[in-house]
């Protein structure tokens, strides 16, 4: 880096020169959120608070979307009513230390808004679980290092479900204490339904296939790029 | 007695146009927008007598009647940026995840002495 972009970065906030390996889509709630403030007209500009997200309204001059690394957990055969479990994973290392985090915002996509005849009326349960040390004295089994966050039921009508993790992901800012989410998404079937056939199981779970991926969307402030107060004239 | 040369407006202290082209700096393939803009600068003289649209803080009328009787001695003020305001980026960090930052301060509105 020539002497001049590398200071140029660093008054952006950059210690080095991005360079993305595999740009994903930009997700549009980031893209609405600039196109606004892009059109403001420079009066108005000047005037909005520079610190805080409205559309959100927190405070805030960084704005994140973070891409879920974490992977499917296979199982064999589908267990009771399970349609989906997935391993969730946001690394949030690239916050800097002096960003403060004022929400965190997990979206769950589906490919479409699904009225699926099939599934018409039918209920899912979701549920999220926080993991947490998993194999201190050698557990073998991973069930027992996790805690219950969210636990809903929802039809499958809307895009997307968002759940708030702020106070989650702020324990996230220290790697070692990062151990995902585990989603679950499966039939509700009460407890005193029965276990349908596989072949009943799949069908009822196939708007689930609709399931596209997970994103966690972050707020931080931070205080370097805060307007210092200056007199007007 | 002081010497009063009148100065053509043109070359008045306001903001100059200068658009930042971040493709000229390489950086198109981290940067999802904008691809530039007008971040302009300031440039011009501040003379005797200031004019209220020079913006001109009382020191800086002080320092040009001073000028004005002692060139030599005593600089004109600058011309400098009074008012600016924000932008946004829209980028892609080292993990691929798509970031969306406010700096202030990053264009110059108005000049001033």
């Amino acid at each position: 880096l020539s002497l001049q972009e590398s200071l140029l970065l660093k008054s952006l906030g950059l210690s080095t020169r991005p360079s993305p390996k595999t740009p994903v889509p930009v997700p549009s709630v980031l893209w609405r959120i600039f196109q606004k403030r892009k059109t403001l007209p420079s009066t108005n500009k000047d005037l909005a608070d520079g610190s805080r997200v409205e559309e959100f309204n927190v405070p805030g001059n960084i704005i994140r979307v973070f891409t879920d690394q974490g992977h499917f957990i296979h199982n064999g055969q589908p267990q009771r009513l399970l349609c989906l479990q997935k391993r969730l994973y946001f690394n949030l290392s690239v916050l800097e230390e002096s960003e403060r985090l004022t929400m965190a915002q997990l979206e769950i996509k589906f490919s479409q808004n699904s009225y699926h005849a099939s599934s018409q009326g039918q209920v899912f349960e979701l549920r999220l679980y926080q993991t947490f040390q998993m194999s201190l004295r050698g557990m073998s089994s991973h069930e027992h290092g996790r805690e219950l966050l969210v636990e809903q039921s929802f039809a499958q009508l809307h895009k997307s479900l968002l759940f708030n993790l702020s106070g989650v992901a702020k324990g996230w800012r220290t790697q070692s204490r990062n151990l995902g989410l585990i989603l679950e998404i499966s039939v509700s079937g009460g407890d005193d339904a029965a276990a349908p056939r596989t072949g009943r199981l799949q069908s009822l779970c196939t708007s689930i296939d609709s399931f596209v991926d997970t994103s966690l969307l972050v707020v931080t402030l931070s205080p370097q790029q805060c307007k210092a107060s200056r007199r007007r004239r | 007695s002081a010497h009063y040369t009148p100065v053509t407006p043109s070359n008045l202290c306001k903001p100059r146009r200068l658009y930042i082209s971040f493709s000229d700096v390489g950086w198109e393939n981290w940067i999802i927008a904008p691809q530039g803009y007008m971040a302009n600068y300031c440039l011009g003289e501040c003379p005797f007598p200031l004019t209220a649209e020079l913006n001109s803080t009382n020191h800086a009328i002080l320092q040009t009647m001073v000028h004005s009787l002692d060139p030599e001695g005593t600089p004109q003020p600058c011309c400098v940026p009074v008012r600016l305001s924000p932008i946004s980026i829209l980028y892609y960090d080292n993990n691929d995840n798509v970031v969306l930052r406010h700096y202030e301060d990053m264009v110059v509105d108005e000049c001033g002495c």
